[in-house]
């Protein structure tokens, strides 16, 4: 209870710091392998250079998420958390100093891709403006009900995947009423981050965000 | 770190009541998704009623799960832990007093299904006899790197669904060396639990650890 009351006044804390910044910061979340870096790497291909954009992401152990996301040319930090006893979400202050790494005088939006984890990362507040949480249509209908903190917390949502539709059993729309009945005012955004499709609103949907704060 | 000890030593003292009754214990991990509970029902159907298996199932909400995991005919506890809190993976305390709801004079094997994460339950013994992780083809190669510490604990592992490589990108070769460059000497075991492809050796593998202990 005392380090989530911590990490609280942390994160406002550094709210603060990135609105004087005027840098917008999205928090991106989801299970293991639903496509977060993947999404991520499609996503920066678009945006960038006119929404010039830092990386921050975390993991347990390796580096092969930046390395990936650093072939965007985007500025990317990666962080590990198994040299701190390998933490299952990041919190404010490892944001905070991993931010600052970066000229942020020359930063419109900061990306932090989150540990892999459908629960502890909703409990820790970043600074962020704003989150969006990845489903795959691979990981079953129902998961909306059975992680409602993530999906409560999320401003918008992600099915990903949809390549895969014709070769599962998986229901988009149940999926879809399920996100709603968590979080009713959400945008769900439907794609295939390999095969780059269902982009465009999701694109729009992020720069607007941007746009309406920096 | 003191929560972490605590649990250690109520799974020491669980692990001896299951040895006195004469219990084989299975606790089964993975990412939200994976096909924990449709491999479980799969399997339930073949060792049943040979085996005679007790399921407690883990998730923060819904009792879905243990619905579909009761049509086998098992005895199933749901324990939901949004009512503590929402913890994100299950404690030796909390399976101590939820076995001891059966009759465990009339149980072989007690498989416990964890709440879907790749990280908090690997840090957290519930008295059991062996662990088993399932990875889905889906999620990609490198999560056994990723998350080794889930990995390198396990006993055997399972790459699910299959059933879907042909509409992937996905080296079941390279995920499986990296299951082994974490864990050398376990077993893994192909298999599609949708399509209940691949699930002999698994059913010899659990067979073969239940009868050796009980
Ligand atoms: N078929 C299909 N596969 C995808 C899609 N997006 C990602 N993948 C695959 O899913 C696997 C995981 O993708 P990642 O982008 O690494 O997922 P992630 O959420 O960043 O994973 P972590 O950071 O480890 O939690 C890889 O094998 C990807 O190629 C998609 O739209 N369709
Ligand atoms: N194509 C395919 N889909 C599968 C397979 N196994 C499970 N699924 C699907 O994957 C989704 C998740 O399966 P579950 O059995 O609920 O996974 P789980 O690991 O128990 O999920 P949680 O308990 O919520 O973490 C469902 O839509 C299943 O139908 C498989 O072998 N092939
Ligand atoms: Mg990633
Ligand atoms: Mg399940």
């Amino acid at each position: 209870k005392r380090v989530l009351e911590a990490n609280e006044n942390e994160s406002e804390r550094l709210k603060k710091f990135f609105k004087e910044k005027n840098v917008f910061v999205l928090n991106v979340m989801s299970s293991p392998g639903s496509g977060k870096t993947e999404t991520l790497v499609k996503t920066l291909n678009r945006i960038m250079p006119k929404i010039r954009t830092a990386v921050i992401v975390g993991d347990i152990c390796t580096t092969n998420d930046a390395d990936r996301l650093q072939s965007t040319g985007a500025d990317v930090t990666q962080i590990n958390t198994d040299k701190f006893g390998g933490d299952c979400h990041l919190a404010a202050h490892l944001i905070e100093s991993t931010a600052k790494e970066f000229d942020l005088e020359r930063i419109d939006l900061l990306i932090v891709e989150n540990i892999g984890n459908l629960v502890c990362p909703a409990e820790f507040d970043i600074g962020e403006d704003a989150r969006t949480v990845v489903l795959s249509v691979t990981e079953g209908e129902d998961k909306p009900l059975k992680y409602p903190l993530m999906f409560r917390l999320a401003h918008s949502a992600i099915l990903n995947k949809i390549d895969l539709l014709p070769y599962l059993e998986f229901d988009v729309d149940e999926a879809e009423n399920n996100i709603k009945e968590v979080n009713p005012n959400i945008p769900v955004f439907r794609i295939s981050a390999t095969k780059e499709q269902g982009f465009d609103p999701w694109i729009e949907w992020l720069e607007k965000m941007v746009f309406s704060k920096i």
